[in-house]
């Protein structure tokens, strides 16, 4: 574990009551390989390392700690504060419907965390929400959607006929509007983020459906490309929350920081599980720990 | 270091990033970057170019000596005497396993193989009605069952469907599942057991899919899934991303498991055979 590789590092500092710079230099090198090897951006890294030098160069070792574990507390807390709060709920207006876009690259969870979602609004946000696929492109994409919504008891609007994402949006907001449904949940087609005509596709949707929420679902496995797909996302079309799927696996999980760093959008929730229960609001102190290891 | 074109302070610095930036990992790129700055300290190397031309040689090495060690199983090499020869698609949840499943299919029926499908994932939504039509635009026979059966039930029943169809090659979609969970690895080596009984040998070609941008966590990938399975080969996904998919190098370099084909796209024909260059010249671009 981190501590243990500081406390080797550091172990000449027994006895001395305050963080040295020579000793920081030393602590900071495994710092960077510890987050590099959980996957956090090597641009956020460097960043990372700066802030916490500068709050640990001249700092006390506090009664009962050694000075590794001091470090590895500054670290933690410097983490833990970068990574925000736990904001687990999502915003609506009094607008019938609200609109709930879910976004992201090929794969990471988008439809099983539409699912999910919808059923956790259901019950702990009192909404009734109906779902939406506007995927007209993955084999087999809306009937995967149909299967959830019946697994879960919501209803998932029929856009049999329709194949055009934003006569889709409309049709189903009509569908809302007539039936009383308050949350339009849009589950998106992956895309890459450099495709450019995909790109325009996401934002016109937005624009017609002006969503109260936009949420970037990402894969808790992604490495340094983290940083390139969340940038670009929410600089084309403006994410407001992040859902990080796939934590029951054995990730470290730096793309969570990689991530909130670049967009400064908080992460709502977390995947543990292909169930349509498994989703956990985000807890800072718990993501901290998993990746500094 | 566009246009530069002395060795200076900066330039290891800036390989150093292109290596990590690539998933290569931390170890790995250390390697490297320590062998070539002794290069460059006793002044073999002195040009940016030259360089550059040392560390993709070193990435090519690692790749090709897996290749080597493990010797290519390939679908284009088949002895006359296995049939069918088992084809198992696995890896983590989303990859991309079922959409290569569709381009495989269409490439080794181009080939002139008579292909089988088995839908082994019983599990997730859709998942049978997602392969079917791939199956179809590859017009080969798919077999399924419904959602829920046991996946060995319905690999055994696709077993002895390719082998009274005269079948070349039965190529085996797998549910997605996550390394640290036993009892999903459990069913994978269950599989294998099948397949094993029914057909000698078998599965003679256990490809893990690797999706371009997974961090470190596709070593620990690796290293389960071959546990469970007799992986043969890589399948690096999602090319046409931006990620470089440098982990599979890390996991050429530690398990010599050689990458065999690359996915570059949604569609049937965007699969390419693994071109360790044209890979390596991609990570510098
Ligand atoms: N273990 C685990 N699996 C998950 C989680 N979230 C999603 N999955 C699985 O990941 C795979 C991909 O999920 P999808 O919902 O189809 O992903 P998607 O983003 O909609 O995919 P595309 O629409 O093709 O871009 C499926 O096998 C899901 O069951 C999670 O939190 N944990
Ligand atoms: N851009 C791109 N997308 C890909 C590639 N390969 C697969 N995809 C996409 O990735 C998503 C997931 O593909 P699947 O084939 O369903 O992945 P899977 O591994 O079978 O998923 P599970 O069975 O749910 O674990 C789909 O949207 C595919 O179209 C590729 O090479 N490039
Ligand atoms: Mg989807
Ligand atoms: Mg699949």
């Amino acid at each position: 574990a981190l501590s243990d590789k500081l406390k080797k590092v550091l172990k000449d500092l027994r006895g001395e009551s305050r963080l040295t710079p020579e000793h920081l230099e030393l602590a900071m090198r495994e710092i960077r390989i510890a987050l590099l090897e959980a996957d956090v951006n090597f641009k956020v890294v460097k960043n990372f390392i700066e802030r916490v030098k500068t709050k640990a160069v001249g700092a006390d070792v506090m009664e009962g700690l050694n000075p590794g574990q001091q470090v590895v507390k500054i670290v933690n807390d410097e983490l833990v504060e970068m990574l925000g709060g736990t904001s687990s709920r999502l915003l609506f207006t009094s607008k019938r419907p609200n609109s709930v876009m879910i976004v992201g690259l090929q794969g990471s969870g988008k439809t099983t965390s539409t699912g999910k979602l919808s059923k956790w609004l259901k019950e702990n946000q009192n909404r009734t929400p109906l779902l939406l696929s506007v995927d007209v492109y993955r084999p087999a994409a809306r009937d995967q959607l149909a299967v959830i919504g019946k697994a879960i008891g919501i209803p998932v609007f029929d856009g049999s006929g329709l194949n055009d994402p934003l006569e889709l949006c409309r049709a189903a907001r009509k569908h809302c509007e007539q039936l009383g449904f308050d949350t339009l949940m849009i589950d998106t087609a992956g895309r890459l983020h450099i495709d450019d005509a995909l790109m325009d596709e996401l934002r016109n949707i937005k624009a017609e459906m002006q969503p109260t929420e936009t949420l970037f679902v990402a894969d808790a496995m992604t490495g340094q490309d983290a940083v390139k797909s969340a940038t670009e996302f929410h600089n084309q079309v403006g994410i407001t929350g992040v859902i990080l799927t796939k934590m029951d696996g054995d990730a470290r999980g730096g793309a969570a920081l990689s991530i909130k760093e670049v967009i400064g959008q908080p992460i709502k929730f977390v995947g543990v599980g292909e169930k349509y229960d498994a989703l956990d609001p985000f807890y800072p102190d718990r993501i901290a720990s998993r990746i500094l290891g | 270091f566009k246009g530069k074109k002395q060795i200076d302070a900066d330039t290891l610095d800036q390989l150093e990033e292109i290596l990590i930036g690539a998933d290569i990992g931390v170890q790995t790129t250390m390697t490297i970057i320590e062998d070539v700055r002794k290069q460059v300290d006793r002044q073999t190397l002195k040009e940016v170019d030259e360089l550059k031309h040392v560390i993709k040689q070193h990435l090519i090495d690692i790749l090709e000596k897996a290749t080597r060690s493990r010797g290519i199983a390939s679908e284009t090499a088949i002895p006359d005497d296995v049939q069918p020869y088992v084809m198992m698609v696995v890896g983590v949840n989303g990859v991309g396993k079922t959409t290569t499943i569709g381009k495989l299919a269409q490439r080794i029926k181009a080939e002139g193989n008579s292909v089988v499908i088995c839908a082994a994932d019983t599990f997730r939504a859709a998942a049978a009605d997602q392969l079917a039509i791939w199956a179809e635009r590859a017009d080969v026979p798919l077999i399924q069952q419904k959602q829920g059966t046991d996946p060995a039930a319905v690999l055994f029943d696709s077993l002895k469907a390719a082998k009274s169809r005269n079948a070349d090659v039965l190529i085996v979609d797998t549910a997605g599942r996550l390394h640290n969970k036993q009892n999903l690895m459990a069913e994978l080596e269950k599989m294998k057991r099948v397949a094993q009984k029914e057909v000698p040998q078998a599965p003679h070609e256990v490809l893990l899919v690797v999706d371009a941008v997974t961090g470190q966590n596709g070593l620990s990938q690796a290293r389960e899934f071959m546990k469970a399975a007799p992986v043969t080969g890589l399948v690096l996904t999602k090319l046409d991303g931006t990620a470089k998919g440098g982990i599979a190098v890390a996991i050429a370099k530690e398990l010599n498991l050689p990458i065999r084909y690359c996915g570059v796209g949604e569609k049937a024909e965007d699969l390419i055979v693994f071109d360790p260059q044209a890979y390596v010249d991609g990570l510098f671009e």
